[in-house]
Protein backbone atom coordinates (compact mmCIF):
# COMPACT_ATOMS: atom_id res chain seq x y z
CA UNK A 1 0.00 0.00 0.00
CA UNK A 2 1.06 3.45 -0.55
CA UNK A 3 1.32 6.07 2.17
CA UNK A 4 3.13 9.09 3.15
CA UNK A 5 6.80 8.10 3.78
CA UNK A 6 7.60 8.28 7.71
CA UNK A 7 11.12 7.90 6.13
CA UNK A 8 11.36 10.86 3.39
CA UNK A 9 10.49 13.34 4.95
CA UNK A 10 11.24 16.81 6.30
CA UNK A 11 11.11 15.71 10.31
CA UNK A 12 9.45 18.71 11.32
CA UNK A 13 6.45 17.75 9.28
CA UNK A 14 3.60 15.98 11.46
CA UNK A 15 2.40 13.10 9.80
CA UNK A 16 -0.74 11.07 11.16
CA UNK A 17 -1.12 7.60 12.50
CA UNK A 18 -2.61 6.96 9.52
CA UNK A 19 0.16 8.00 7.01
CA UNK A 20 -2.44 9.87 5.00
CA UNK A 21 -2.64 13.03 6.18
CA UNK A 22 0.52 15.76 6.78
CA UNK A 23 0.43 18.76 8.26
CA UNK A 24 2.95 21.32 8.14
CA UNK A 25 3.67 25.03 9.34
CA UNK A 26 6.23 27.81 8.62
CA UNK A 27 8.80 27.44 5.64
CA UNK A 28 8.44 25.15 2.64
CA UNK A 29 9.00 21.52 3.42
CA UNK A 30 8.41 17.99 1.45
CA UNK A 31 7.33 14.91 2.15
CA UNK A 32 7.42 12.08 -0.67
CA UNK A 33 5.34 9.03 -0.57
CA UNK A 34 6.37 5.12 0.19
CA UNK A 35 6.58 4.38 -3.27
CA UNK A 36 7.77 5.78 -6.55
CA UNK A 37 7.46 4.98 -10.40
CA UNK A 38 9.70 4.65 -13.38
CA UNK A 39 6.95 3.41 -16.12
CA UNK A 40 3.99 2.87 -17.18
CA UNK A 41 0.73 6.05 -16.56
CA UNK A 42 0.07 6.31 -13.00
CA UNK A 43 -2.34 8.43 -10.90
CA UNK A 44 -3.07 9.86 -7.48
CA UNK A 45 -5.23 11.97 -5.50
CA UNK A 46 -4.91 14.93 -2.83
CA UNK A 47 -6.94 16.68 -1.16
CA UNK A 48 -6.73 19.91 1.13
CA UNK A 49 -8.21 19.50 4.70
CA UNK A 50 -7.12 22.77 6.00
CA UNK A 51 -5.30 25.75 4.76
CA UNK A 52 -5.56 28.36 6.53
CA UNK A 53 -5.41 31.95 5.17
CA UNK A 54 -1.53 33.25 3.60
CA UNK A 55 -0.70 29.44 3.53
CA UNK A 56 0.27 27.79 0.60
CA UNK A 57 0.53 24.24 -0.53
CA UNK A 58 2.69 22.91 -3.30
CA UNK A 59 1.51 19.39 -4.62
CA UNK A 60 3.38 17.15 -7.94
CA UNK A 61 5.92 14.53 -8.89
CA UNK A 62 9.27 14.15 -7.14
CA UNK A 63 12.11 12.47 -7.43
CA UNK A 64 14.75 11.03 -4.76
CA UNK A 65 17.45 13.83 -5.13
CA UNK A 66 15.18 16.40 -4.52
CA UNK A 67 15.70 18.62 -1.12
CA UNK A 68 13.35 18.05 1.41
CA UNK A 69 14.14 21.20 2.83
CA UNK A 70 12.43 23.29 -0.10
CA UNK A 71 9.07 23.39 -1.98
CA UNK A 72 8.39 20.08 -4.50
CA UNK A 73 9.34 22.00 -8.03
CA UNK A 74 12.91 23.87 -6.72
CA UNK A 75 14.58 22.13 -8.31
CA UNK A 76 14.86 20.32 -11.81
CA UNK A 77 14.11 17.03 -9.78
CA UNK A 78 10.28 17.87 -8.62
CA UNK A 79 7.11 19.13 -10.86
CA UNK A 80 4.23 21.16 -8.89
CA UNK A 81 0.95 22.38 -8.85
CA UNK A 82 0.59 25.95 -6.01
CA UNK A 83 -2.47 26.23 -4.82
CA UNK A 84 -2.21 29.91 -4.49
CA UNK A 85 -2.82 31.41 -8.16
CA UNK A 86 -2.50 27.59 -9.32
CA UNK A 87 1.22 28.18 -10.31
CA UNK A 88 3.12 24.99 -11.83
CA UNK A 89 7.10 25.08 -10.32
CA UNK A 90 10.52 23.78 -11.86
CA UNK A 91 13.69 24.08 -11.58
CA UNK A 92 11.75 27.36 -9.15
CA UNK A 93 10.14 28.77 -12.20
CA UNK A 94 6.75 29.19 -12.48
CA UNK A 95 4.49 29.35 -15.02
CA UNK A 96 0.32 29.80 -15.28
CA UNK A 97 -1.56 26.97 -14.90
CA UNK A 98 -5.02 27.02 -13.82
CA UNK A 99 -7.02 29.33 -11.25
CA UNK A 100 -5.84 28.52 -7.40
CA UNK A 101 -7.55 25.92 -5.33
CA UNK A 102 -7.99 26.39 -1.67
CA UNK A 103 -9.05 24.02 1.06
CA UNK A 104 -11.79 21.60 0.11
CA UNK A 105 -10.52 20.77 -3.30
CA UNK A 106 -9.36 17.47 -4.31
CA UNK A 107 -6.39 17.49 -6.79
CA UNK A 108 -5.73 15.10 -9.08
CA UNK A 109 -1.78 14.21 -10.77
CA UNK A 110 -1.28 11.91 -13.43
CA UNK A 111 2.26 11.11 -15.12
CA UNK A 112 2.60 9.19 -18.16
CA UNK A 113 6.00 8.05 -18.57
CA UNK A 114 6.43 5.82 -21.82
CA UNK A 115 8.50 3.07 -22.03
CA UNK B 1 25.81 50.84 11.63
CA UNK B 2 24.09 53.02 9.01
CA UNK B 3 28.23 53.69 7.27
CA UNK B 4 29.04 50.56 7.01
CA UNK B 5 25.60 49.25 5.90
CA UNK B 6 22.78 50.88 5.39
CA UNK B 7 19.92 48.83 5.61
CA UNK B 8 21.58 46.85 8.97
CA UNK B 9 18.97 45.83 11.39
CA UNK B 10 21.12 45.42 15.11
CA UNK B 11 19.25 42.41 17.31
CA UNK B 12 19.63 41.46 21.01
CA UNK B 13 19.13 37.90 20.30
CA UNK B 14 18.86 35.57 17.11
CA UNK B 15 15.61 36.19 15.31
CA UNK B 16 13.52 33.22 13.76
CA UNK B 17 13.49 34.09 9.79
CA UNK B 18 9.86 34.15 8.84
CA UNK B 19 9.74 32.65 5.16
CA UNK B 20 7.79 33.90 2.01
CA UNK B 21 5.86 31.84 0.19
CA UNK B 22 7.78 32.95 -2.49
CA UNK B 23 11.45 32.34 -0.74
CA UNK B 24 12.63 29.61 -2.83
CA UNK B 25 11.25 30.90 -6.28
CA UNK B 26 13.64 32.45 -9.20
CA UNK B 27 10.18 33.23 -11.46
CA UNK B 28 6.59 33.32 -10.48
CA UNK B 29 4.12 33.24 -13.56
CA UNK C 1 26.84 27.66 30.27
CA UNK C 2 22.97 28.78 31.22
CA UNK C 3 24.29 30.80 34.32
CA UNK C 4 27.65 31.75 32.17
CA UNK C 5 24.98 32.82 29.52
CA UNK C 6 22.39 35.18 31.64
CA UNK C 7 26.02 36.38 32.97
CA UNK C 8 26.93 37.47 29.43
CA UNK C 9 23.29 39.64 28.71
CA UNK C 10 23.46 40.99 32.37
CA UNK C 11 27.24 42.04 32.11
CA UNK C 12 28.75 42.32 28.88
CA UNK C 13 32.58 42.18 28.28
CA UNK C 14 33.03 45.42 27.12
CA UNK C 15 34.04 45.36 23.65
CA UNK C 16 35.47 48.35 20.73
CA UNK C 17 35.00 48.40 17.12
CA UNK C 18 37.84 49.46 15.20
CA UNK C 19 40.10 49.21 12.36
CA UNK C 20 41.97 46.14 12.12
CA UNK C 21 45.24 45.29 10.65
CA UNK C 22 43.63 41.90 9.41
CA UNK C 23 40.60 42.96 7.68
CA UNK C 24 38.61 46.17 7.68
CA UNK C 25 37.14 46.53 11.05
CA UNK C 26 37.22 43.92 14.11
CA UNK C 27 36.23 44.09 17.84
CA UNK C 28 38.90 44.86 20.62
CA UNK C 29 38.91 43.83 24.22
CA UNK C 30 38.16 47.27 26.03
CA UNK C 31 38.61 45.06 29.51
CA UNK C 32 41.47 42.15 30.59
CA UNK C 33 39.77 38.95 29.77
CA UNK C 34 40.26 35.98 31.84
CA UNK C 35 40.71 32.28 29.41
CA UNK C 36 37.57 30.26 29.06
CA UNK C 37 34.87 33.23 29.56
CA UNK C 38 32.49 33.88 27.45
CA UNK C 39 32.86 36.80 25.10
CA UNK C 40 29.96 37.71 22.80
CA UNK C 41 27.02 35.69 20.95
CA UNK C 42 26.57 35.26 17.74
CA UNK C 43 23.25 36.87 16.83
CA UNK C 44 21.61 36.90 13.43
CA UNK C 45 18.65 35.71 11.44
CA UNK C 46 18.19 32.04 12.51
CA UNK C 47 17.78 30.61 8.93
CA UNK C 48 17.21 26.94 7.63
CA UNK C 49 20.02 25.74 5.69
CA UNK C 50 18.23 25.45 2.04
CA UNK C 51 17.39 29.03 2.82
CA UNK C 52 21.15 29.80 3.71
CA UNK C 53 22.07 27.82 0.58
CA UNK C 54 20.35 30.44 -1.59
CA UNK C 55 21.45 33.20 0.54
CA UNK C 56 25.15 32.33 -0.17
CA UNK C 57 24.75 32.58 -4.16
CA UNK C 58 22.20 35.31 -4.04
CA UNK C 59 25.02 37.60 -1.91
CA UNK C 60 27.99 36.64 -4.22
CA UNK C 61 25.75 37.96 -7.27
CA UNK C 62 25.21 41.05 -5.42
CA UNK C 63 28.80 41.66 -4.49
CA UNK C 64 28.59 40.93 -0.58
CA UNK C 65 32.12 39.42 -0.61
CA UNK C 66 32.28 38.63 3.13
CA UNK C 67 29.88 35.44 4.71
CA UNK C 68 28.29 35.92 7.28
CA UNK C 69 26.71 32.88 7.71
CA UNK C 70 27.43 30.53 10.67
CA UNK C 71 26.16 27.26 10.87
CA UNK C 72 24.35 26.31 13.77
CA UNK C 73 23.65 22.27 13.64
CA UNK C 74 22.89 20.52 10.34
CA UNK C 75 19.72 22.39 9.91
CA UNK C 76 19.80 25.89 11.07
CA UNK C 77 22.55 29.03 10.38
CA UNK C 78 22.88 32.36 11.52
CA UNK C 79 23.32 34.88 9.12
CA UNK C 80 24.42 38.30 10.14
CA UNK C 81 24.65 39.63 6.69
CA UNK C 82 21.41 42.22 7.38
CA UNK C 83 20.75 41.86 10.81
CA UNK C 84 22.81 40.66 13.71
CA UNK C 85 24.77 42.07 16.23
CA UNK C 86 28.60 43.16 17.12
CA UNK C 87 30.19 39.73 16.76
CA UNK C 88 29.86 39.88 12.95
CA UNK C 89 32.83 41.76 12.94
CA UNK C 90 35.47 39.49 14.67
CA UNK C 91 37.94 38.29 12.10
CA UNK C 92 39.30 35.16 11.41
CA UNK C 93 42.71 34.51 12.38
CA UNK C 94 45.10 30.79 11.93
CA UNK C 95 46.08 31.30 16.04
CA UNK C 96 43.14 33.03 17.10
CA UNK C 97 42.87 34.10 20.92
CA UNK C 98 39.01 32.83 20.99
CA UNK C 99 36.84 30.21 19.57
CA UNK C 100 33.49 29.37 18.74
CA UNK C 101 31.04 26.80 20.40
CA UNK C 102 27.35 26.24 20.04
CA UNK C 103 25.32 26.23 23.59
CA UNK C 104 22.13 25.10 24.34
CA UNK C 105 20.42 27.96 26.75
CA UNK C 106 16.99 26.64 27.59
CA UNK C 107 16.33 24.33 24.64
CA UNK C 108 18.08 27.01 21.81
CA UNK C 109 21.16 26.87 20.13
CA UNK C 110 23.24 29.68 20.37
CA UNK C 111 26.76 30.68 18.92
CA UNK C 112 28.92 31.73 21.59
CA UNK C 113 32.46 33.38 21.29
CA UNK C 114 34.78 31.76 24.34
CA UNK C 115 38.09 33.21 24.83
CA UNK C 116 40.96 30.74 24.48
CA UNK C 117 43.43 32.70 26.42
CA UNK C 118 44.05 35.64 28.56
CA UNK C 119 43.08 38.71 26.29
CA UNK C 120 44.92 42.03 27.38
CA UNK C 121 43.39 45.28 27.17
CA UNK C 122 43.51 46.50 23.17
CA UNK C 123 43.88 42.82 21.66
CA UNK C 124 41.56 42.07 18.51
CA UNK C 125 39.37 39.57 19.19
CA UNK C 126 39.64 36.38 16.83
CA UNK C 127 38.17 33.31 16.23
CA UNK C 128 39.39 30.42 13.57
CA UNK C 129 36.44 30.53 10.91
CA UNK C 130 36.97 27.05 9.82
CA UNK C 131 35.38 27.09 6.35
CA UNK C 132 35.04 24.62 4.52
CA UNK C 133 37.70 23.57 1.44
CA UNK C 134 36.81 25.47 -1.79
CA UNK C 135 38.35 25.45 -5.30
CA UNK C 136 37.86 29.52 -5.00
CA UNK C 137 40.32 30.77 -2.07
CA UNK C 138 39.75 33.49 0.08
CA UNK C 139 43.23 35.00 1.15
CA UNK C 140 44.03 35.71 4.97
CA UNK C 141 46.01 38.37 6.46
CA UNK C 142 45.74 37.52 9.96
CA UNK C 143 49.74 37.91 9.90
CA UNK C 144 50.52 35.43 12.52
CA UNK C 145 53.53 32.52 12.09
CA UNK C 146 50.69 29.65 11.71
CA UNK C 147 48.59 31.42 8.88
CA UNK C 148 47.69 28.85 6.29
CA UNK C 149 47.55 31.47 3.97
CA UNK C 150 43.81 30.92 3.11
CA UNK C 151 40.42 31.40 5.10
CA UNK C 152 39.66 27.45 2.74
Amino acid sequence: NVFLALHDRAPQLKLSETRFTVTGEKGYSTIRATHGVNRGTWYFEVTVDEMPEKSACRLGWSQHLAILQSPCGYEKFGYSWRSRKGTIFHDARGKHYSSGYKEGDVLGFLIHLPS
Amino acid sequence: WSAYAPDFKELEENVEYEERESEFDLSDE
Amino acid sequence: DLFKFNQLKTRRKRLRFDKSSIHCWGLFADEPIQAEEMIIEYIGEAIRSSIADFREKKYAREGIGSSYLFRLDSEMVVDATKKGNFARFINHSCNPNCYAKVVTVESSKKIVIYSKRNIDIGEEITYDYKFPYDDDKIKCHCGSAQCRGFLN
